[in-house]
């Protein structure tokens, strides 16, 4: 029989939160040439089981997220970034050398249950 | 909350936060290098960091280091055609062992791209330092040369190609004793000439930048799968 899904507000439910990472916030203004700062964002929420059938889930959050109707004690899947991207820093080190690297996985572009 | 600083700077791979004293001009290559990835993280475009395209090289940090040498002053300058004697220090203890070496490529700015104030044709001459550079003896021992030029104006930046002196280098930090940089005046020179070149020369010490562009692949971030079909 269907099991009556637990009603999660939209609002509560797992997705990305925006969040901008200031480096003057962090005094590294003076050493970082570029960006500014960048969009890291994160992933909050709940992943009640009806969530695992609609969104960019993963089978195993699925099948978790029916365990955890069956027995509580089973956590629930969590929220997390199913879609990353790098970003690159200009900045200077303590030899005056000038350095570009790229950072990979710095920004959630999109989150699921995992 | 106490930010965990030294965490963050470790995975940035640094070991202390840096407190440059004095900034470094950045070349236009690398802000235009940091833009173009910029642009593309923004449109989402899938790009491979472990391919520098703007240099067509692979690697995924790029560094410029800037010139720690100094100038060596002749005697004999008004007999010798010599307008300046530099030696050039590069100080490539940031590069870790396990990088590869993938570019290092030398930058001379001889000043202005100008026709304005047009000097006597020179030759430019970049030897090897082979010996440390012993205090009161004016020129270091000169090795290898490796580059030997006339240099016609106006001239702007000069690249020379130090792959395999940087490698050489990097292999064992004491081959590092730096470079001899020299530039003559090509052809005679009368006493009317000497006067103006006391200016020229002067100008080109003031105006001389040199630095070396190193571009690295870190084998563990950039597995040669990494490379993304184009």
């Amino acid at each position: 029989a269907a099991i009556p899904a637990p009603y999660a507000s939209c609002k509560n439910l797992c997705h990305r939160h925006q969040l901008f990472i200031n480096f003057r916030d962090l005094g590294w203004h003076k050493w970082i040439i570029a960006p500014k700062g960048f969009m890291a964002n994160y992933c909050h929420g709940d992943c009640p089981f009806s969530m695992t059938t609609s969104l960019n889930s993963s089978n195993y959050a699925f099948m978790q997220a029916l365990m955890h109707v069956v027995d509580p004690a089973i956590p629930q899947a969590v929220c997390i970034p199913t879609k990353l991207s790098p970003i690159s820093m200009l900045y200077q080190d303590n030899d005056d050398n000038v350095i570009l690297r790229h950072y990979e996985d710095m920004v959630v572009d999109e989150c699921g249950c995992g | 909350l106490r930010f965990r600083e030294h965490v963050f700077l470790k995975f940035l791979g640094l070991d202390k936060v840096p407190s440059p004293q004095k900034f470094q001009p950045v070349p236009y290559i690398m802000k235009k290098i940091f833009q173009d990835q910029e642009a593309a993280a923004t449109t989402g475009v899938s790009q491979d960091l472990c391919y520098v395209k703007e240099l067509g090289v692979r690697g995924n940090v790029l560094r410029l280091l800037p010139d720690q040498g100094f100038f060596l002053y002749s005697e004999n300058f008004s007999e010798a055609s010599s307008c300046l004697q530099k030696l050039l220090y590069f100080n490539l203890s940031a590069i870790k062992d396990k990088k590869q070496l993938t570019m290092a490529q030398l930058g001379l700015d001889l000043g202005p791209n100008t026709y304005y104030n047009l000097g006597p044709e020179m030759e430019l001459a970049l030897s090897l330092v082979q010996e440390p550079h012993v205090w009161g003896r004016f020129i270091p021992k000169p090795g290898k040369m490796f580059v030997l030029q006339s240099v016609p104006w106006p001239q702007g930046v000069l690249y020379f190609n130090l792959l395999d002196v940087a490698k050489d280098w990097n292999d064992n930090h004491q081959k590092n004793l730096g470079l001899f940089l020299e530039m003559l005046v090509k052809g005679d020179r009368d006493a009317g000439v000497n006067f103006q070149l006391e200016d020229i020369c002067a100008r080109l010490r003031r105006s001389l930048h040199a630095s070396l562009l190193v571009v690295t692949l870190n084998p563990e971030q950039c597995h040669p799968s990494s490379r993304k079909r184009r």
